[in-house]
């Protein structure tokens, strides 16, 4: 389980990792 | 998807496959742990909930990994106006899973936008496990698109004054390069970059076939069902958790077997 996504992204609906943020982005 | 790419594990992480009966039925995304967003019309049809169920942390439908989970459906929320002003009007749906979803680099929720977002110069991309050809043809791997959003005055001159548009639709599709979302992709994000996150701003809904470059993909905007989603998420409990119970009279049963068993193992 990631631990690197705090709780602040204003948009996420999440409650314990941030959204929109993928591991590995694409070139 | 026509004109799709192979993708890799981690990229997309909030994609979710629904299947019915075994077989994957439509996409979907992961909203939070309970929550996946996907097409109202991949539930149109009558059929028995307890025959859809999930997975995330896939990019080969016929492999499942270390990373990939499974889970069957709580509930689910059809948006109230579905084919009520168009055949595929409203087309939204909130599935409630009926466990948790456990969050990694593999597994992760895509944001929703602000209502206010500015959609021009966006990169945008699709996901999906539809179809790959207009004559039906299926690949089991996790295919990508980067589709261009289009205007929607454009977008409804093309499809003609029989298939209108809604307000609450999106159009995308890259014409030049024929990429076009197909059947199967269904309830997929269409997903776009805003200041390094990704903002999930339309769910594959319907589109005249998939091989004609002049009809482009038909999305639902989700930024004009932002309320309705986020009323249905905060005030829709989480399903009950079953937990390991054994009631007073079973545990005495239990103990006295035990008992037991332990006196004739000692003779």
């Amino acid at each position: 389980v990631s631990h690197r996504h705090p709780k602040s992204q204003p948009n996420s609906l999440s409650s314990d990792v941030a959204c929109g943020q993928p591991a590995l982005h694409g070139k | 998807l026509l004109g799709g790419e192979l993708t890799i594990d981690r990229k997309w992480p909030w994609q979710v496959s629904i299947h019915y009966a075994g077989f994957h039925v439509c996409g979907g995304s992961i909203l939070n742990a309970y929550w996946v967003l996907t097409a109202a019309h991949c539930f149109a049809r009558e059929k028995r909930l307890q025959t859809f169920d999930m997975y995330v942390g896939i990019t080969n439908l016929e492999v499942a990994n270390k990373h990939t989970q499974w889970f069957e459906i709580n509930q689910v929320i059809i948006h109230p106006t579905f084919e009520m002003f168009h055949p595929v009007g409203g087309d939204v749906a909130l599935v409630q899973s009926k466990s948790a979803i456990v969050f990694s680099d593999y597994v992760l929720p895509i944001c929703l936008p602000s209502s206010n977002l500015n959609l021009s110069d966006l990169s945008c991309w699709t996901t999906g496990w539809g179809m790959v050809s207009p004559q039906g043809e299926t690949g089991k791997d996790l295919l990508e698109a980067q589709l261009p959003l289009i205007p929607k005055f454009q977008c409804q001159l093309l499809y003609g004054l029989t298939s209108y548009l809604l307000p609450e639709m999106l159009c995308a599709g890259d014409i030049k390069n024929m990429k076009n979302v197909c059947e199967g992709d269904s309830g997929s994000p269409l997903v776009c970059k805003v200041n390094q996150t990704w903002l999930q701003i339309g769910i594959v809904s319907w589109g005249r076939g998939c091989a004609q470059p002049l009809y482009p993909g038909v999305f639902a905007n989700v930024s004009y069902f932002l309320n309705w989603i986020r009323y249905n998420m905060e005030t829709i409990p989480d399903p009950p958790q079953l937990t390991p119970f054994v009631s007073s009279s079973l545990r005495a049963t239990v103990s006295s077997f035990v008992t037991i068993m332990g006196s004739l193992l000692v003779l």
